[in-house]
């Protein structure tokens, strides 16, 4: 049997508030790591403490996969998306969630800033937070627009990464049908006004948004399950 | 027809960010 951590929190940050939070250690037979304070990450977003232990798993194993140093380096989250360590590096799409999830932009996603960014995909999570951080995905070129040839771009990147096939002619149509219903002002680019009416109007973009499995943590990490069992022995 | 949709709805639809993923390392 491995080494497993001793959880002191099981609290809900809904149930305790900031100030009441503890930093958790954990020690094992094997060695003392030091852990996240689960309970101050879940504050703020729809996790609780138990499914932000349970996404620490995950985290570790995405963190480590490649260079073992706790942190999700572009690589290592380039191998978890596209499950692959031979499929090419450049991605635009992964590329700018990447950039989104490093908050503080020093190129590594730690794990507080997995959680507040997984967060916003929650099922449960308001639409316009969900709205917002699309927008800033789509604003390639961070101008505070989503510009024409920025969304030309994206459709030919989701061409290629996919088996659709559609005419240069046809992605033009698209283009300029999506400007057509989001560009009210006809300035040629989308702002976040715009973008905000348009994704209420059409709920459906929005859909790449939500991540199911994030209503179901504890049942996605059965291994979390095993380690509560026996840190509540402890 | 995929020409017919808009392009935000053409990335939502193809699971542009792949997410999922992440789910089933």
């Amino acid at each position: 049997m491995g080494c497993l951590p001793t959880k002191h929190v099981r609290d809900s940050p809904r149930s305790l508030g900031v100030h009441e939070a503890v930093a958790v250690s954990a020690e094992s037979s094997c060695e003392k790591v030091d852990l996240p304070d689960f309970l101050n990450i879940a504050t703020g977003t729809p996790f609780t403490v138990s499914e932000v232990e349970a996404l620490y798993d995950l985290f570790r194993k995405i963190s480590n996969s490649v260079i073992k140093d706790g942190l999700i380096h572009k690589e290592e989250f380039h191998v978890a998306l596209f499950r692959s360590k031979s499929k090419k590096k450049q991605n635009l799409f992964g590329d700018r969630v990447f950039d989104l999830f490093d908050q503080k932009g020093n190129g590594v996603i730690e794990f507080g800033e997995f959680i507040r960014s997984l967060s916003v995909f929650h099922p449960d999570t308001p639409e316009e937070q969900k709205a917002a951080f699309a927008f800033r995905l789509y604003d390639l070129r961070q101008t505070g627009f989503i510009e024409r040839h920025e969304l030309k771009e994206m459709v030919l990147a989701l061409l290629d990464e996919s088996n659709l096939d559609i005419t240069s002619d046809a992605v033009e149509m698209i283009v300029d049908t999506t400007f057509d219903q989001a560009d009210v002002n006809r300035d040629g680019r989308i702002d976040q006004e715009e973008w905000n009416v348009f994704t209420k109007d059409n709920p459906y973009v929005l859909r790449n948004m939500s991540l199911p499995y994030l209503k179901d943590i504890t049942m996605i990490f059965p291994s979390f399950v095993i380690h509560s069992e026996v840190s509540e022995a402890d | 027809q995929p020409a017919s949709m808009n392009a935000f709805e053409l990335i939502s639809l193809n699971r542009g960010l792949n997410l999922d993923n992440l789910f089933e390392t």
